[in-house]
């Protein structure tokens, strides 16, 4: 039961070592800790009730119950700690799977998540997300971006337009998020840099979701006329995700300028070319 | 002859909501990501002739599009190439490269001939049989330019052990 922890000069990641999920994050340059644990967990399609007809598909989210069901309580782990990379890969299942990274010199964590197929032999659709929680006391509030510029301010079961009678818990809640999504208690901030638009929100003070991947198998009535299914290549059993998620800890007031920056070099990440050596001939544009 | 103009047109089409926001029938969303990838496609021309006209020599230049996946045949297979490493931002960045490979030491040379510190670790879950190596270094480039690395295979024998600790919580749990 020795702890599991990555580190490099600017963080250090423990992960609990019963469970092999992540329990703390520490900003070694600004003596910041924060417990914060993640973990896997999948929503419920709603197929319509009693209530409402409304089934969950491709342009409406709705879960069947509020609570999602977490995927897996631990992760089979396995350690990485070389010079230049430390990491720790987390298999929950076989269809979902994440490695925790940290790079010399990073100021971040990188989550790279894998997700699907997405079972639904159970007949049951499933809207998969990312869930990080914590102590923070956020008060109802988080913040989302708009296309990578302006932050926006939500508050849950809030509308700043109109009083907004909440009929749905969870999706009334949830918000398209272009490039992050953070939590704050004023003084320390838990940023998450996404490498795609995803839904996302903060049901619970501490706490943050994003959504990164479905699988529906209804149509919900708006015209599409088929459900969010997405066989994916032969033999149609469903995509695979793979994609990014950064984290940041940092205080309120040294946030934005590591997350902006950060976003920058996600969105304009570099390219890489190769090439065979020693087969390249002489070319001037003349 | 390399183009943009397929992309862009690709792009155009894929400003319809069902496009950005995935409410289409199947064969729509894999006929947008079809025009994306074609015009993907006709863009790495326009960008292997740029490349060739501002290095001064015409490269057979390889674009990995699985490097995601860890899938790149070029560097899966050949003993010597480079990477070239393009940067957008206006700022010079570092980053670390990560490219499957098929042995387990190399040498990376940086734009001035510097070696390079560089590792290859083993990408696969633990429980299974074959190796899937992948060679990291750490490398930089100008702002809105880009370097060139160039990496050479070193005799090596396969690691006698696998990355340290695979600890499985659920054994332990």
């Amino acid at each position: 039961s020795q702890s599991l922890v990555i580190q490099n000069e600017h963080l250090r990641v423990t992960f609990d070592p019963n469970t092999g999920l992540l329990q703390e994050i520490e900003n070694l340059d600004r003596g910041l800790r924060l417990p914060v644990s993640q973990a896997f967990y999948w929503y419920n399609a709603s197929s319509g009730d009693f209530m409402h007809p409304q089934v969950s598909g491709a342009y409406i989210f709705r879960p069947a119950q509020t609570k999602p069901f977490l995927l897996r309580h631990w992760a089979n782990t396995r350690l990485v700690k070389k010079a230049l990379v430390q990491e720790v890969h987390q298999n929950f299942t076989a269809w979902c799977s994440q490695v925790v990274r940290l790079y010399p010199g990073q100021r971040h964590v990188e989550l790279e998540w894998t997700v699907g197929p997405v079972p639904v032999g159970d007949d049951w659709g499933k809207e998969i997300i990312s869930r990080f929680d914590t102590q923070l006391k956020t008060n109802g509030r988080f913040y989302t971006d708009s296309n990578g510029r302006e932050i926006l301010e939500r508050r849950r079961n809030y509308r700043p337009t109109w009083d907004l009678n909440q009929t749905e818990p969870v999706a009334g809640n949830y918000y398209p998020i272009n490039s992050r999504i953070y939590i704050t208690d004023g003084q320390i901030q838990l940023t998450v840099l996404t490498d795609r638009s995803q839904g996302g929100s903060s049901l619970r003070d501490g706490s943050l979701e994003l959504m990164v991947h479905r699988r529906l198998l209804l149509d919900d009535n708006r015209g599409v006329g088929e459900a969010l299914l997405e066989p994916g290549d032969w033999p149609g059993t469903g995509l695979v995700v793979r994609g990014r998620h950064l984290l940041l800890l940092d205080t309120v007031e040294a946030a934005a300028a590591g997350h902006r920056l950060q976003a920058q070099r996600e969105a304009l990440a570099p390219h890489l070319v190769l090439a065979p050596m020693g087969q390249g001939t002489p070319y001037s544009p003349g | 002859q390399g183009s943009s103009a397929h992309l862009r047109q690709a792009m155009a089409v894929a400003q319809h909501h069902d496009a950005v926001t995935g409410t289409s029938k199947q064969h729509v969303a894999d006929d947008y990501a079809r025009q994306l990838a074609a015009g993907w496609e006709k863009c790495q021309v326009l960008v292997s002739n740029a490349l060739a006209s501002l290095r001064g020599s015409k490269e057979d230049f390889v674009f990995c599009n699985q490097l995601n996946i860890s899938v790149c045949p070029l560097t899966q297979t050949a003993s010597h190439f480079q990477a070239v490493l393009y940067n957008p931002l206006a700022w010079g960045i570092t980053w670390t490269v990560r490219l499957p490979v098929k042995d387990w030491a190399y040498h990376v040379r940086s734009p001035s001939g510097q070696t390079v510190p560089s590792e290859v670790i083993d990408v696969l879950s633990e429980g299974s049989e074959n190796f899937r190596p992948e060679l990291i270094f750490p490398a930089s480039a100008p702002p809105l330019g880009f370097s060139i690395y160039s990496v050479t295979r070193l005799p090596s024998k396969t690691p006698k052990f696998r990355d340290c600790c695979s600890t499985s919580g659920a054994q332990r749990f």
